[in-house]
């Protein structure tokens, strides 16, 4: 299967 | 103080209906320049981002930065109240302000309606998105991607995008079985709208979830064009154009092999 990622595992928060 | 004047309301309504459904509280950054505005949706999977310069209003005035915290809900009922053609203005103070006026006039002018929108406290992360060179750009009709979205919903929860030299598929599997579109590069462009142009540095297979990226087709009406952006094990960006004045831009996680 496939797992969804997070936004925040490619962006940093400012 | 800050002041805007939009000649075409619809404009706005139009914004609003693609990122309401994504994002329920949302700061509208305003400074000299443009109106910004980013957010999240709750999963932290999906991004919206959306600029839009002065020089896309009649009138603009922002003595000094300000942010309003808008709720996109009660932003969309009073935009429900604007004809498309119906001038908006928008109005809040410099300093911390606790509401925003929207004023709506009617083209011939016989017609003023004005409302006061409580402004939201939101704390957010806003996300630093780092320029990316993208391995893939596909430019393709709005309207054929909305049409895609929705019809390999039927089939499953994930598409999976790959592109080749000269073309992009678009998957999606289930318990139906599977569905397969293939748009082929146009090799000759008679309407820019409706061909296709795949721009490829190198082959790109990556899988994404179909519920989000139908809430971005939202931004359908906004341009005729929809350009996306994909790098292998990189979040995919969906840019929809607002004239030559601003764009709203989405950007959705990949899903991963476990």
């Amino acid at each position: 299967g496939r797992k969804q990622t997070a936004l925040t595992s490619f962006f940093k928060k400012m | 103080m800050f002041e805007a004047k939009l000649q075409q309301g619809g404009l706005l309504k139009k914004i609003l209906e693609s990122v309401k459904d994504l994002v329920v509280d949302g700061l509208w950054d305003c400074d000299g320049a443009a109106i910004t505005l980013q957010g999240m949706d709750s999963s932290h999977v999906a991004l919206v981002e959306m600029l839009l310069r002065a020089e896309a209003f009649e009138h603009y005035r922002c003595d000094r930065n300000v942010t309003l915290g808008m709720n996109h809900n009660h932003l969309s009922k009073i935009l429900k109240c604007a004809n498309n053609d119906d001038i908006v203005i928008l109005k809040a103070a410099d300093q911390n302000p606790d509401s925003c006026s929207l004023i709506l006039e009617s083209k011939n002018g016989e017609k003023t309606s004005d409302f006061v929108v409580s402004l939201v406290r939101i704390d957010t992360d806003q996300l630093g998105i780092p320029e990316t060179e993208y391995s893939a750009h596909v430019k393709m009709s709005s309207g054929e991607f909305q049409r895609i979205c929705r019809d390999l919903s039927q089939f499953g929860d994930a598409v999976q995008i790959t592109c080749s030299k000269q073309d992009v598929k678009f998957s999606s599997s289930g318990e139906t079985g599977k569905a397969n579109i293939t748009l082929t590069h146009s090799a000759t462009v008679d309407k820019e709208e409706e061909s296709v142009t795949v721009d490829l540095k190198e082959p790109v297979d990556l899988t994404f979830a179909l519920r989000f990226l139908n809430l971005f087709t939202k931004a359908t009406p906004i341009s005729d064009t929809v350009t996306l952006s994909l790098s292998q094990e990189a979040p995919l960006v969906v840019e929809y154009k607002i004239g030559d004045s601003g764009h709203i831009r989405y950007f959705l996680a990949p899903k991963i092999q476990e």
